[in-house]
């Protein structure tokens, strides 16, 4: 249980730099 | 896009999948780019979270008795740290070069690296609560392999005592590994054979009954109750094997045997 917990956080904040590394680029698209 | 073959696996890896899938769009469609925000923060709750997950693994592999966990899993755990030392390092570069081309593959190939580290390490802790399942199995079949030589009724209250509670267990975890299931076709032959399981159970209880009953009158048609019992035992086992099976294949399996 505390490592799905865990993997969740990971990708949870994954997903949170991608959209801060996506939002840019998005613009410009 | 890759195939989870568990609802949660799926539930936890499939939202950043898509996500990473479009960052390597948008950078191959923005190629001239512009300049990239600044990525310390995020990279550092990632690290944060990599950090704790490796600890969560340490312990999880200290507390195992797993032999299989045990050896799979610190490589899963070293691949996930290392994924995350490419994103702190694309993010260094990013602030003395916002438009380092090198630093936004090292983001890219980064973000997938996590993705794909974190996959094998729940991979490898469902094969390891699969193997926890089968274990169940073996122990039914085990009893299962002893249904022969019951003699008495004293022997069958035991026989059933030791049997139920085991057999509830199997019951219990298969049918919620089912539920777990994405690969429809295997959910379904897990439910056929648990069913199967279920339905031949009481029918073996009162096979060996019969058994027993003709041989303590010294009766004719011991032979035949005797391959009856056998005949029901010998299914509940080809339906527990073929549980045993079906529980260790994943979507991946199949699509390389296809």
């Amino acid at each position: 249980e505390m490592i799905l917990e865990a993997a969740k956080s990971i990708t949870a904040a994954t997903s949170a730099l991608i959209k801060a590394a996506s939002a840019a680029q998005r613009e410009l698209i | 896009m890759p195939v989870f073959h568990t609802k949660t696996i799926e539930s936890i890896l499939e939202p950043v999948a898509q996500q990473v899938s479009k960052l390597v769009i948008l950078h191959e469609e923005a190629e001239d780019g512009i300049p990239m925000p600044d990525l310390e923060q995020p990279v550092r709750s990632v690290s944060n979270a990599v950090f704790n997950l490796v600890k969560v693994g340490r312990d999880t592999i200290n507390s195992s008795d797993d032999p299989i966990l045990r050896q799979d899993m610190p490589g899963a755990l070293v691949k996930v740290e290392r994924s995350s030392k490419l994103l702190e390092e694309a993010s260094a570069r990013l602030k003395d070069d916002p438009y380092s081309a090198p630093a936004r593959k090292l983001l890219i190939d980064g973000s997938g690296g996590i993705l794909k580290a974190t996959s094998d390490l729940l991979l490898c802790f469902d094969q390891s609560e699969v193997r926890k399942i089968i274990r169940e199995c073996h122990r039914v079949l085990d009893y299962l392999a002893v249904a022969e030589v019951i003699e008495t009724l004293d022997e069958l209250v035991q026989f059933l005592r030791d049997l139920s509670p085991c057999l509830s267990r199997v019951s219990r975890e298969v049918s919620a590994r089912e539920k777990e299931l994405t690969h429809q076709v295997h959910s379904e032959i897990l439910v056929r054979c648990l069913e199967q399981v279920k339905t031949l159970a009481p029918i073996l209880i009162c096979s060996m009954k019969i058994y027993i009953h003709i041989v303590s009158q010294g009766g004719k048609g011991a032979e035949e109750a005797a391959e009856n019992r056998n005949y029901l035992a010998k299914r509940m086992t080809d339906e527990i094997n073929e549980i045993i099976r079906v529980l260790q294949l994943t979507s991946y399996d199949e699509e390389q045997s296809e």
